[in-house]
């Protein structure tokens, strides 16, 4: 679903570069899940914005769905990811002043859907994250695990082709970290969505699932 | 160097009213260890906030440090906890347009110190969090888990008597977690710090320490 190939930022501030990411190849495979591991600060969540058309290379290309997406203008890329690309933030990045359903439904406004389908569609994704009591709550309102989970609801909402998840479960038990891991996987079986999830948890790992593993802004063979 | 009994937080909202801590009584030993678990949304972050002063119980008594904490005004509160608690928050809470020096300096602005010696101090707190060399970047210029770190750098920077750490490690490695708790630690041994660790992570609990278990609000067993 995605390739790509000596992928790199360098992020330019006033008196120093900092090259996060250093010339990075490889693959997400279509309708299959791929974990991205790391220490903390080794480029990982440089790695995703890239993936997710968040932010743009310093060099190197990738290719998304088939489409290189190093050629698209700032417009063509943010309507690509409404259409096609799930994100779950590090951190969240919820809207205080919405209800939780209105966070979630947030994603389907550019869609041609009524009210009342956005509507019942963000609280049957709200209910799949364990959250259904809480719809009309604010953010401030819940828990940190709680707002993880609703970011996590808003990412799977638009049912995207691409689901780029960056630490969807730090702040969850292991319970709960498990029910969210099994639903992504459910999503991608029954959806086709190719999912990239970023952990520190390696326990999360299911055997035999592709591994990128992102150590000083390089790939690195597997600890 | 805690102890607290039948704790009861209930948060008052328009229209309804969420019992998010029913009565819970237990205690926090001086110069040791004790961590704070149990699922998401069971009431442990709304514990913590009581122990730090951040928040007023709906009922029940608290004695910290041999003060009875219920008794205090708000500004008594306030200078108490600004003497002798250092608190990690499970959001960060860092100030966006300070450097991550600045932010660590924050809580001893009110201290008598020379300028030097808060300069000196926050960057030794810095460095013992790995973030030496990160020193003047602002915190939206680091990643998620060098942003935990500033956290708790800027918890230990006033090396508080009560230390209480709301899941401080969510956002790190299996390697670098190992190393923040170990810090926690020394500082413990160091200067007689009472530490509280909010934690999802079980293989962090070092054997024998003492556990709260938090389920739906009230303390329940181990599992
Ligand atoms: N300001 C608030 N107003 C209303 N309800 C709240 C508020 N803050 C928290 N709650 C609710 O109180 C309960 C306990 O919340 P708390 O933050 O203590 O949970 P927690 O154990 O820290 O969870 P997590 O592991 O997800 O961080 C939750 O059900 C939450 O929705
Ligand atoms: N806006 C920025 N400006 C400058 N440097 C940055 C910026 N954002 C990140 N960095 C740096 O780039 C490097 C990689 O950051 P990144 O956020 O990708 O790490 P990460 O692997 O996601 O870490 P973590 O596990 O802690 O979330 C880090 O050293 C970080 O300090
Ligand atoms: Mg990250
Ligand atoms: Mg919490």
């Amino acid at each position: 679903a995605v390739s790509f190939k000596g992928l790199s930022k360098t992020y330019k501030m006033d008196r120093v570069e900092v090259p996060a990411l250093k010339g990075v190849s490889g693959s997400i495979a279509k309708a299959a899940t791929t974990f991205i591991t790391g220490p903390s600060g080794s480029g990982k969540s440089t790695l995703l914005n890239l993936l997710g058309l968040l932010d743009r290379p310093t060099d190197g290309e990738m290719e998304i769905l088939g489409e290189d997406v190093t050629k698209l203008t700032d417009k063509q890329a943010a309507d690509f990811r409404a259409q096609h690309i799930g994100f779950v933030f590090q951190s969240f990045n919820l809207i205080p002043v919405l209800s939780l359903r209105e966070n979630v439904e947030f994603p389907l406004l550019n869609r041609k859907m009524s009210w009342a389908s956005r509507k019942t569609r963000a609280l049957e994704y709200l209910e799949a994250v364990g959250l259904g009591d809480f719809v009309d709550r604010r953010p401030g309102e819940i828990s940190g695990g709680q707002r993880q989970r609703v970011a996590i609801a808003r990412a799977l909402v638009s049912e995207p082709t691409l689901l780029i998840a960056d630490e969807p479960t730090a702040n969850l038990d292991t319970k709960t970290s498990r029910e969210i891991v099994a639903l992504m996987d459910r999503i991608k079986v029954e959806l086709n969505t190719s999912v990239v999830i970023c952990t520190h948890d390696t326990d999360l790992i299911t055997p035999g699932s592709a591994i990128i593993n992102i150590v000083d802004g390089q790939t690195a063979g597997e600890y």
